[in-house]
């Protein structure tokens, strides 16, 4: 997804 | 977000109370790492910059702040105990650091084609970040091994950073499944993060759960 770029976890 | 992410989320935030509870309390920064705490530091301020240009959600941005505020205020109580013998605090950091460092300089998530400069070096402080917590604790398990007297409120802060660890594992099985998400660096970095707890997790067995209440 287009989100896998960015790092969502903490 | 998944209940695992989020278990293991609060897991970590409790170990920061753990932590805070028993400098305020007790008074005594006896049995931390003044050393692993200053690499959890480095942890959140090097992965944590994309603060200032990328928003999740708040729970993200709340969290983020908290971790980098507790951990400062954590630093300077440990740093500034006059009780503070850190004469076992021995480990070696540069022998942590500096091959982190190395190594996200060549294994990390840049695309030089996309995002500018800024943004790529942001990429390599997070491969940093997620290399150097893996294995920042080491400091500390070894203080543990060395010290006789360590205080169980010591020992519950350093279960509940190694419960935060198993469950972000589940978290990564949840998402690889669910939504295909897969990011091998932080993946193979936590499960090395994750077995050196079990050491501790023997330790504290053996020292903690073995002994009978007084």
């Amino acid at each position: 997804s287009e989100n896998d770029d960015e790092h969502d976890e903490l | 977000m998944n209940i695992f992410r989020f278990v293991g989320d609060m897991s970590h935030l409790a170990s920061f109370f753990l932590l805070l509870a028993k400098l305020i309390y007790t008074k005594s920064s006896t049995g931390v790492s003044l050393k692993t705490q200053a690499l959890y530091l480095t942890v959140f301020v090097c992965r944590y910059l994309d603060l200032l240009v990328a928003f999740v959600s708040w729970y993200n941005e709340l969290m983020k702040i908290f971790f980098i505020a507790a951990s400062a205020y954590i630093v300077y109580v440990v740093a500034t105990s006059t009780r503070n013998s850190n004469a076992s605090d021995t480990y070696r950091v540069e022998f942590l650091v500096i091959p982190a460092l190395v190594l996200a300089c060549f294994v990390n998530e840049t695309h030089w084609s996309k995002g500018g400069w800024s943004l790529n070096v942001m990429e390599i402080l997070w491969a940093f970040s997620i290399y150097l917590e893996a294995v920042a604790v080491l400091p500390q398990l070894k203080m543990l091994h060395q010290l006789e007297d360590t205080t169980n409120i010591t020992m519950h802060y350093m279960a509940s950073l190694g419960i935060y660890r198993a469950f972000y594992l589940l978290n990564w099985v949840y998402r690889l499944y669910y939504e295909g998400y897969w990011h091998p660096i932080a993946v193979v970095a936590g499960i090395v993060q994750t077995l050196l707890y079990a050491d501790f997790f023997i330790l504290y067995y053996q020292s903690v759960l073995l002994r009978l209440p007084s």
